[in-house]
């Protein structure tokens, strides 16, 4: 009960800190038991300060800050305990083009060295460039979804049609 | 133990049935604003066991069934089937006999969801247990719906804590 | 009192409808009153769909939509009463290039209308490239801003900089 | 009446002073994640009078004194002026007088804010009626903050009402 609570928060916190540092490129981040001492009871709090920024409230942080923090705590419980799916929609949309580049870099490298299989709904053609493969969702007929294979180079024309 | 297929039939926009099959490595998922990308990630999800409409943008399950476009009628029933590849033979008892586990659910207008595992009558309960002895199911960390990363900032020290309570 | 709302209702409904048509390319749109019959109690409903879609909850549109149509109504109330400054921070980012076409045309069409001047943070290069300006917020010394003004051309660079 | 520059020290991260000019028509701001936009953007709203810190991202207002960077010790003052010009003599009285009409904020930690307009002490209040009378404000519909898009979408109807009296 408490033992494995505590062993993975150790886990956790340890992918975590090593994750936030990558997709940052630097910078220092780790986890915090809250209000209880018991970890059981306690809350998740995330301390984290950008390359070169003090630490603060997570608040004050920036939208695309935020969303990287959120994605190396989400993908250190993942590494804590692998699943066969990760579906992620849309979670490259605050992200500015350098830390898109080093969060594919992470999803490519979990891909390659785990069994999981990716879904990666994205308007993004950063992202959209380094997919095994596309498929379009495509409504020629109004409100009646389709799905098609989407040649890479293709995707261009598929995201500016409307 | 590999997601294979996901067959989508009446569910929300994909009235006419749709087949994705699911590759290893990346896939990435494209299109136009409302073409039904998180329908069809929502189908996932909902094949999976989500129990709760609000989770799926709606205020009722029947609200994922088709409900009509300009030039069709609405439908009665949205079925989804997904195929789980078992030739490693990881999959939980009472599964493991099979090289293929097929899940499927169906739902009618104010009838409410059948499951099914392997042509099998299941309920709701065998279908969710089986995807979290997989480490995975509707609520893992690893779905991450549109909107959620937002969430996982904002949320409360006391709401985070469920991410540990996953890992453990 | 009560006049003065009703009347502000019918003003924002009618700017509602048509710049919902305007940035969806067509469809239907109006706001309507509820839980009171009191205008000075009533709550604001949106009535939305998008074209050749039925009408539904506003919560099963998608993202992008949801987006569009926030904004319809946000530019709505703003017709009904300009202001001599419009700040939009972001609004861009769950847009479809064509929906970002729109809406760019929408908005220059009030800077060239109305007095009103604009700020548009965007990190969107069909955006940037339709700005009559630009500016750019940098890092160079971390956690230390600074402005510079960003020259059309170059934005591509500033864009990608970390 | 028309918004001219805007002037940033000590504010967030603008520790050293930033001058904004606001011209005629679309000006875009650009940058990659964390450098500042927001901030600068939240800046104008806090001069125009925000008295929420929370709005602000913050959990108390000296939230938005410069807190210090790895070389840059934290600062205990910030302040924002905004330079309106009325050569048009929109402005209420009494202020419809000058070509130039300068609104200062400035806060001190632990200290609170002062507000000045043209030089002279003014109060909060006054510098939020400054701005209601122009038809605008920290609060104005048309001062659209990252994020609060969403909000508009998912209020409940008494909430979006707000938009309504905005209007009237
Ligand atoms: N039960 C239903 N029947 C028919 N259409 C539906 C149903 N539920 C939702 N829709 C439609 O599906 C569309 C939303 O699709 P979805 O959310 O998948 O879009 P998306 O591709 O993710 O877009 P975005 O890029 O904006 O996120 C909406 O226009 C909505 O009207
Ligand atoms: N009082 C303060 N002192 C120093 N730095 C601060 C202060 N408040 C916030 N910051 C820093 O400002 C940064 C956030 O800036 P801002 O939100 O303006 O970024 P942004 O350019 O809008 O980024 P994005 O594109 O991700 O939205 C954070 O890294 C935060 O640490
Ligand atoms: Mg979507
Ligand atoms: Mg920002």
């Amino acid at each position: 009960g408490r033992e494995r609570m505590s062993a993975a928060f150790e886990a956790v916190d340890g992918h975590f800190g090593a994750l936030f540092k990558r997709l940052f490129g630097g910078g220092n981040a780790r986890l915090s038991l809250v209000d209880s001492d018991d970890p059981l009871k306690a809350g998740l709090e995330i301390l984290a300060s950008p390359p070169g920024k003090r630490l603060q409230a997570m608040s004050l942080l920036s939208g695309g800050e935020q969303a990287l923090t959120a994605l190396a705590l989400l993908f250190a419980v993942f590494l804590t305990n692998p699943t066969p799916i990760c579906v992620l929609d849309e979670v490259d949309a605050p992200l500015d083009d350098a830390n898109v580049e080093r969060f594919l870099d992470l999803v490519g490298e979990i891909a390659g060295s785990t069994e999981t299989r990716f879904l990666v709904v994205t308007h993004n053609p950063i992202s959209m460039a380094r997919m095994d493969r596309l498929f379009g969702v495509t409504m020629a007929e109004r409100g009646v979804s389709q799905l098609v294979s989407v040649d890479l180079v293709r995707a261009q024309d598929l995201r500016a049609t409307a | 133990m590999h997601f294979n297929r996901l067959r989508l039939s009446g569910f929300k926009s994909f009235v006419d049935a749709v087949e994705l099959i699911i590759e290893p490595g990346l896939t990435g998922i494209v299109g136009p604003n409302g073409c039904g990308k998180s329908n069809l990630v929502e189908g996932l999800r909902w094949v999976m066991g989500e129990t709760s409409a609000k989770k799926l943008r709606g205020s009722g399950m029947d609200d994922v069934i088709f409900n009509g476009a300009s030039a069709r009628p609405a439908r009665n029933i949205a079925e989804v089937v997904l195929q789980l590849d078992n030739a490693d033979r990881a999959a939980p008892a009472p599964y493991n006999d099979n090289d293929e586990i097929e899940i499927a659910r169906r739902i009618e207008r104010e009838a409410g969801s059948d499951y099914r595992i392997n042509g099998a009558d299941a309920r709701a309960r065998d279908v969710q247990r089986l995807f979290a002895d997989l480490a995975t199911g509707a609520h893992a960390t690893a779905l991450v719906g549109q909107g959620e990363i937002g969430s996982v900032v904002n949320a409360k020290p006391e709401q985070r804590r469920a991410l540990l309570e996953e890992a453990a």
